[in-house]
């Protein structure tokens, strides 16, 4: 092997221009995650000449697929008592509440119309808004003044630019 | 209502891939041993009758292998053969003269420059069904994206391999040319190398 490298291959075909790798679990030396550097040597270049920097490709090897950590929220929800789906049980439970208790409310005033009678309730209402107050005449305010005539108002209408 | 669909079964084979012989350069006779690896079969016995929409593997940026089976849409072939160009030929520069030519509208005494592209010997080349790595595939690395990954078309930078896993590491195969014969590289081979990264590469800022 090449000094330095810790996997090389045989001498293979160029004309091939491609070689199957299989990183293995030795390449990662009981560690998660290993950068490594993937160099190519031809047959004209010495082992002392050649540079595995000058056209290198570097890459990591890892073990298995990420498992990235919970976020803050996530923490917080857990710390709750609140695992995954719960947290959207209850955030659907109390809007489904208030539609459910709509439609019994329109069901139950549907079904009860035609024993409800609120006439008495209406008439007063009514009554309150068209309270009578007495004629004009027995308004203290007004018991002394008298009764004049009609009479047409002074209008003022614009004068022209003329005038 | 819906008409129950019977899961088809499951059809196992146990065909092997057994070797074939070809006869190359007119007389020499050779038997071919066909290669799975990763899914992908090399050196497989071409079809009686040749299929234009014959399927081909692509590779992702990990090198992972993907077949692409090539469509005709609007009467255009769709994800087609890969078109190498001249990446793959060899150059030649002739030089004839009018008399050697015999073209009306040139003198004898003038020379004309010509460049005459040499197709390689695809006796073996034609068994890969992987897409080659050219020039033009290459890809930029560097923090800057400004280095070219010559002579890699795949892996690409930076990218992660999870082990027991085969990725195919292609290159550009005139990219090895001796500078003292000026000729291709015929053998080459593969180094792996650990490098050792900074506490800020690893992703451990300073608090």
């Amino acid at each position: 092997n090449l000094h330095g490298a810790f996997f090389s291959t045989e001498w293979v075909k160029n004309v091939d221009g491609l070689y199957p790798m299989e990183p293995t679990e030795e390449w990662l030396q009981d560690k998660y995650e290993r950068r490594i550097l993937i160099a190519i040597q031809p047959d004209y270049i010495e082992d002392e000449a050649f540079d595995p920097w000058a056209n290198g490709i570097l890459l990591h090897v890892i073990m298995g697929s990420r498992v990235f950590k919970n976020t803050k929220e996530q923490l917080a929800l857990q710390d709750a008592g609140i695992s995954d789906d719960t947290w959207y049980y209850v955030a659907l439970t109390m809007p489904t509440m208030v539609v459910v208790a709509c439609v019994a409310m329109y069901f139950f005033l549907h079904l009860n119309k035609t024993h409800r009678d609120i006439h008495d309730v209406r008439q007063f209402a009514v009554n309150q808004r068209r309270r009578v107050l007495g004629t004009f005449k027995t308004f203290n305010k007004y018991k002394k003044l008298k009764n004049r005539p009609y009479s047409e108002l002074p209008t003022h209408s614009k004068k022209s630019s003329k005038q | 209502y819906r008409n129950a669909v019977n899961p088809r079964p499951t059809t196992t084979t146990s065909e092997v891939i057994k070797p074939w012989r070809r006869t190359i350069y007119s007389t020499q006779v050779e038997v071919v041993t066909p290669t799975v690896i990763a899914g992908v079969t090399f050196s497989a016995k071409p079809a009686v009758t040749p299929d234009p929409l014959q399927p081909w593997v692509s590779l992702d940026k990990l090198g992972n292998p993907k077949t692409v089976k090539p469509e005709i849409k609007k009467g255009r072939t769709v994800r087609g053969t890969p078109d190498y160009s001249t990446y793959f030929q060899t150059l030649h520069v002739t030089t004839l003269t009018g008399d050697e030519i015999g073209a009306h509208n040139m003198d004898k005494d003038d020379i004309l420059v010509e460049d005459v592209f040499e197709d390689e010997d695809k006796t073996y080349v034609s068994l890969n069904p992987i897409i080659r790595c050219t020039p033009q595939r290459y890809r930029n690395k560097g923090l800057a994206k400004d280095i070219s990954s010559e002579p890699f078309c795949t892996p690409f930078e930076n990218v992660e391999w999870k082990i027991d896993h085969t990725y195919f590491v292609t290159w550009y195969t005139k990219f090895f040319e001796d500078p003292e014969t000026d000729k291709i590289a015929e053998k080459v081979r593969l180094h792996a190398f650990y490098v050792k990264e900074k506490a800020h590469e690893k992703g451990f800022k300073k608090r």
